[in-house]
């Protein structure tokens, strides 16, 4: 069952020696539904890897950072999730939002979806979905809102959009959010 | 046409691909 797109699987594991592009390894790409699940099944669950460590997928011959240029007039949808939740809730918001990705749920907006990114930390997990254009407000809180249905939030939970830009001169805790839903 | 996936006909892949 072909996909949409053939997206690429990156790893990054922090090593403080090597600059921080030499952490980062493209893994395997893949476009078909039975492809994807072979790979899921193969690679450690993010709960499992270390503090430090990414996943990364992005639409192929997309690197997963904010200079490519398909990411830099772009953003993130940020899932900041609590310590606890690593045990109860992170593998199964990062999967979802594999579905969503593969599964092209932002329907004519899909387009505008670069990747996803999950961040394993110490002080706390971070899953985003990164967009390619943060002025286009129409897809953005389209893809915003489908998200948050797809993740189960309450509605009681606000999401915010961060531009790259805005987070590339701040730290992320300040950057400001461009969008909410 | 669009190749689109619900999550559910997605999942279904899951155990298929894995009992293989």
């Amino acid at each position: 069952h072909p996909l949409q797109n053939r997206w690429a699987l990156w790893f990054f594991k922090n090593v403080r020696s090597q600059p921080w592009q030499c952490n980062l390894r493209l893994v395997t790409t893949f476009n078909t539904v039975e492809d994807f699940w072979s790979l899921y099944s193969h690679v450690q669950l993010a709960s499992k890897l270390s503090s430090g460590c990414d996943y990364s997928i992005f639409k192929d011959g997309i690197e997963p950072m904010w200079e490519d240029s398909r990411n830099k007039r772009g953003g993130r949808w940020l899932i900041t999730l609590s310590k606890q939740q690593r045990h109860s809730d992170l593998d199964s918001l990062w999967l979802e939002t594999l579905l969503c990705l593969i599964g092209e749920a932002f329907d004519d907006y899909s387009e505008e979806v670069c990747g996803a990114v999950i961040n394993i930390r110490a002080k706390g997990d971070k899953i985003a979905i990164w967009t390619r254009e943060a002025e286009n407000r129409e897809a953005v809180t389209y893809i915003g809102k489908v998200y948050k249905e797809r993740l189960g939030l309450s509605s009681k939970v606000v999401i915010g959009y961060q531009a790259h830009a805005d987070t590339a001169t701040k730290s992320s805790s300040l950057t400001k959010n461009k969008f909410v839903v | 046409e669009k190749k689109s996936y619900d999550r559910e006909f997605l999942l279904g892949f899951q155990f298929i691909v894995a009992s293989m």
